[in-house]
């Protein structure tokens, strides 16, 4: 199919909270959600990867920067509950992501977006894709400079107030 | 921000390549999904988490099922050439998904999703969202269980073709 990456975004008020050594079974997100839910923590995006032969997840998901503290409590309050290994938050991020029409396959896109960042030797921290966006947590001192390496990557011109430092 | 779920999809014909120990230096994806472009594999979902102080990250991605066999042949090859830890293939998952319209904070929807999933006792293998889906991976024996599921917490008829066994 024909696919056009019509922009790149760069998101920069968030923290991302991550969970490791989350048991696997079911029940466990849906405990771990209700209770943000519960204290109207805003999430912008949540990744979740299993590992150890099905054992464990690391479920991360994203929150604005001004809410951290309070994700962090109630997430410490959950390891205990639900035996999970541990919570981390990194208040040092940004989310840059590629818009496409027709992204039913991300593998060309991908590539491009991937070799552009490592050409500016900006390290990939998460990815979460859907079939019209490509996103990548970096550090936020990287979030401009990555801006620019992937609207380069696309031919795009940077829209107006994107321009980086 | 008033947030609806328009619908609920059941994509089945799906292998998850996991990778996990991925050394998390800038540069690693790009050569991944270059060698993955290289041999034309579609890549549907690609979900990345770092773990242990961002020493390593644990990379997924989804194929068409008919891929699997490439994609591990291409990956076995990268996990010497990059040092990678470990690659699976998981040939028996399917991926369900909750497609919304102003889905900036996915809160009360991921919430709702993975309450129905728990009730319906599905686990949830992976989660990668966007603004405008949430997406988990279940087993394929659970995908019709799991989008009746959802269906039924946001109120929704079943699409004619989607009703499952
Ligand atoms: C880890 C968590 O997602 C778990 N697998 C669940 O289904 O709730
Ligand atoms: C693990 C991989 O994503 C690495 N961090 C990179 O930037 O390429």
């Amino acid at each position: 199919e024909s696919i056009t990456v019509q922009g790149v975004t760069l998101k920069e008020d968030l923290a991302m909270v991550s969970l490791n050594a989350v048991p696997n079974t079911a029940g466990v997100a849906a405990k771990i959600f209700a209770e943000i839910a519960r204290h109207h923590i805003m999430v912008d995006d949540i990744v979740q990867n299993i590992y150890d032969a099905g054992r464990f997840a690391n479920l991360s998901f994203s929150v604005n920067a001004g809410e951290a503290a309070e994700a962090r409590t109630v997430c410490e309050r959950l390891m205990a509950e639900l035996g999970i290994g541990g919570v981390e938050i990194d208040e040092g991020v940004s989310k840059v992501s590629a818009i496409g029409v027709g992204m039913r396959t991300h593998t060309g896109i991908a590539s491009t977006m991937f070799e552009a960042l490592a050409r500016a030797e900006v390290n990939i921290e998460n990815i979460s894709t859907s079939e019209i966006v490509i996103s990548c947590i970096v550090r936020r001192e990287d979030g401009p400079r990555a801006l620019r390496a992937i609207h380069g990557a696309f031919g795009l011109d940077l829209a107006p107030g994107r321009a980086g430092p």
